[in-house]
């Protein structure tokens, strides 16, 4: 079972959109996929439909629950998700007090049954104790960013924080890939970044970028995934194409 | 002296670019603005050069320094900035810890000399304790909204927050305006969630949407607002008459 999460705590830099579209096209490969929404705003959760209200995964961070009591299907076929909800802001501040707070999910994912090929956890973008949490218990990381130059200067403190997590909580944490999101080629600054980027941090920045496309912006109000809402748009060929990416770094896992 | 925020915990919905250019915009007319950047990736200090390291707003919100001691002039005349720093983190924690820490910030801004007409404050992307003193500490809220769907879901939480915040520490906060960003035009998909804003919150949308235009994401890297770096693009000119809403406010004010 591969364990990733979506990191960049700058706004808006695709990490939800990552998320959800690489879990559905990985899905469409006949790989089963878990999706774990770990930001309290739930914006997975609500584009794949997933009742929101629940507090589940709040007892399993907490309490005694299990993460597996929190699954629920997707109108997905492979693609499960533990959804989250307000209720995770109350998390926030509680496993920042507990020792060893940082190191709850690790252990709920470390019990989850041997049922899925895919843990994918979607973070909200900030630097907090659920975001640590994330980093404890994934062995990688996939960082979304938009192509724009302001999303360039967190990319360093992002890198920063992986490294630190590697040294004190998780040795098996590495980066498996940097995501260029957003990429207008109408636009020159686009694949501007996009250079910089390749320039910058070399083999890390995936081959594959994802195009600007607004079906991408319009499927949450639809409650499907890309690969469902519009299979033939760019958006779908995109991470279709990131999935094979993904697919073909299983070798070295 | 005229004190506003710029919030919405969904990332990535044009707070920092707001504040900046709104703020430029203001100065502009001759109004002297003073920016406080609260968000500890400082992309608002970052983008108008301001020296990023220092502690000083630390010191003033945990300690005894005072907010006109990290105050520095930017390029652009008339604006001011307080920056931030990964300092700032820290703050957060510490912030929660102490009692009456969401206070800390409204007390400063009271102490500040009567210099400027306008206090404009950068939020992060989350609802911790730097978003809270915000909330505690300024009289008026300008929302970002990136017209997209999965902006519009936030909202409600945003405004659910607010309602929070003015019944328990700060009974003067009031919605100033919700600012459509990134509409673009060349989809039908923006126009109709800039619609669809309009229909759910009536006035307290903004007249003035703010256009994608790819002028605003590159003039972080040339350290200049908009309204110096491309003053005749559709960037500038939105801004512009944002601002022009946010002065003829003042006869309420
Ligand atoms: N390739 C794309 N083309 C067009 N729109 C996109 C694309 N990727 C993401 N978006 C849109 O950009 C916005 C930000 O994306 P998203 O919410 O996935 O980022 P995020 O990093 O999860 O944000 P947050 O920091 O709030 O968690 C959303 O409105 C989304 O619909
Ligand atoms: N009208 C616009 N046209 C084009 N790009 C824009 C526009 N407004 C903002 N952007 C770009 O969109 C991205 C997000 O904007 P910005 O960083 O201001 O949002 P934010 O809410 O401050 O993000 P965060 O949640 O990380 O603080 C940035 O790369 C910015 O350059
Ligand atoms: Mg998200
Ligand atoms: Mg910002």
């Amino acid at each position: 079972m591969r364990t990733i999460a979506t990191v960049n705590h700058k706004g808006g830099s695709g990490k939800t959109t990552t998320a959800v579209s690489l879990s559905a096209a990985l899905a469409e490969t006949g790989r089963r996929v878990l999706l774990i929404d770990l930001d309290p705003q739930a914006s997975a959760s609500a584009w794949v439909a997933a009742p929101a209200e629940s507090r589940t995964l709040l007892d399993a961070l907490l309490g005694g629950a299990r993460l597996s009591d929190a699954v629920h299907h997707t109108g997905t076929l492979g693609l499960d998700i533990v959804p989250s909800s307000m209720w995770l802001l109350g998390a926030e501040r509680r496993l920042a007090e507990i020792r060893a707070g940082d190191g709850r999910l690790a252990q709920l994912i470390g019990d989850l049954p041997d049922h899925w090929d895919y843990v994918l956890v979607d973070c909200p973008p900030a630097l907090g104790a659920l975001t640590a949490n994330a980093l404890a218990s994934v062995e990688e990381l996939f960082i979304p960013v938009e192509a724009h130059v302001m999303a360039m200067a967190g990319l360093v403190q992002v890198l920063r924080g992986v490294e630190t997590a590697r040294e004190r909580v998780n040795p098996r944490l590495r980066v498996s890939g940097i995501v260029a999101c957003r990429v207008d080629a109408r636009t020159r600054h686009g694949p501007e970044v996009v250079g910089r980027l390749r320039g910058r941090f070399g083999d890390l920045v995936c081959s594959t970028v994802i195009r600007e496309n607004v079906r991408l912006a319009e499927c949450p109000s639809f409650g499907q995934p890309i690969t469902q809402y519009d299979p033939r748009c760019s958006g779908a060929a995109d991470y279709r194409s990131l999935a094979c990416e993904v697919i073909a770094q299983e070798v070295r896992h």
